[in-house]
């Protein structure tokens, strides 16, 4: 492996959907950032001041010489998108989260970004709380220095998204442990079956009373950093007819009215039911005065050795509080409590 | 020995776009059709 130029594939539509951003700061005296918190990638990466792509006009961009902290590191770091590569160096610093300080994170200055997606996005950057061994460059992930640093008191996060369509109320991510607050019953243990992203097997997948994917099982990722449901696109495709969505204007949508006749779906998971209901999985939105209601089912192939993957995003999340334990290598997953 | 990191709702780039009418020419100018991903 090479870990002076390395780069990492993200497909490009996994942003157009996000959300739910938080804030960091890097460098002495501290430079704010918004970001993405990531389950799906494992590299802290913001705009650098020495960036002249139109994205990072649109942002607020990190300056190496304005900080008393930061060290240069040098190495080159690439994401590749659907239109364009995602590029940069990498340089240390103390980057802090909510009074959380970790001291020498490295992390990618990007001095490219590609296309219009980053110029009308309203995050900055984004942070990866995936596995080491997704991290691009070699560099240690964030939340492995919080460990490192002993400043978490448990090896873990979990993440609750609110469903308040105006701001999200109360949606936060919890570093160090779980918020049972945030969740009805117990918790649900999983275990992770591979350690890249938050990789959990899946039992069967169920529309209605019907069993109609993953009989033999599957693997799926949770995934903070994609908001809706993905799966291989010959399954979603016939997903989505079941529930009813065709394709309007290059998106799959159904038609609002028809809400209460549709079929709930459940994923069967470690031998307990997750089941989302039609307004958990239609994405509501306001078109010039008339209701649309958007599909949160999306085509997605990743393709052999990491794939096939069904993604759980923020749809699913939504509804279900995540707690990410590193320390036991698995995913706790119950009701949220609105 | 929590610490919460608030994280805020935005409207996401694809209803941005949207209500802005641009949706279909962002597919178009990406080469992306999004139901054809699920084909």
């Amino acid at each position: 492996s090479c870990n002076v130029y390395s780069s990492v594939n993200e497909p490009l539509i996994n942003y157009l959907d996000m959300e739910y951003f938080g804030t960091i700061s890097i460098g002495t005296p501290p430079q704010n950032f918004t970001v993405i918190f990531d389950t799906g990638s494992s590299n802290l990466w913001v705009p650098s001041v020495y960036c002249t792509s139109p994205a990072c006009k649109a942002h607020p961009v990190f300056h190496p010489s304005q900080s008393d902290t930061y060290t240069e590191v040098g190495n080159h770091f690439s994401i590749q998108y659907g239109t364009g590569s995602l590029t940069g160096i990498i340089g240390a610093d103390q980057v802090s989260v909510e009074g959380l300080t970790v001291d020498g994170q490295q992390f990618g200055e990007s001095v490219k970004e590609p296309g219009q997606t980053f110029v009308n996005a309203e995050f900055d950057g984004i942070l990866g709380l995936g596995y080491p061994s997704l991290a691009a460059g070699g560099v240690t992930p964030v939340f492995d220095n919080m460990m490192a640093q002993n400043l978490v008191a448990l090896p873990m996060f979990s993440v609750y998204l609110s469903s308040d369509p105006q701001g999200g109320s109360g949606s936060e991510l919890t570093f160090g442990g779980y918020d049972p607050s945030h969740f009805s019953g117990s918790l649900n243990w999983i275990p992770v079956t591979k350690q890249a992203y938050w990789q959990i097997a899946l039992d069967g997948i169920q529309v209605g009373d019907t069993v109609m994917f993953c009989s033999e099982g599957c693997q799926a990722i949770v995934d903070t950093g994609t908001s809706l449901i993905t799966g291989p696109p010959d399954k979603i495709k016939q997903l989505q007819e079941a529930i009813g969505a065709t394709p309007i204007d290059g998106e799959y949508a159904v038609d609002c009215a028809t809400l209460d006749t549709m079929p709930n779906v459940t994923f069967l998971i470690n031998e307990v039911s997750y089941t989302l209901n039609p307004t958990d999985y239609i994405l509501p939105d306001l078109v010039e005065g008339m209701q649309f209601c958007g599909s949160g089912f999306q085509g997605l192939d990743i393709p052999p050795p990491a794939g096939p993957l069904w993604i759980l995003g923020d749809v699913f999340i939504r509804q279900f509080y995540s707690v990410f334990d590193r320390g036991n290598n698995q995913v706790g997953l119950a009701p949220a409590v609105p | 020995a929590l610490h919460r990191v608030p994280l805020r709702r935005h409207q996401s780039l694809r209803k941005k776009l949207r209500a802005q009418g641009q949706l279909s020419e962002f597919w178009r100018s990406h080469n992306l059709d999004m139901t054809r991903l699920s084909e």
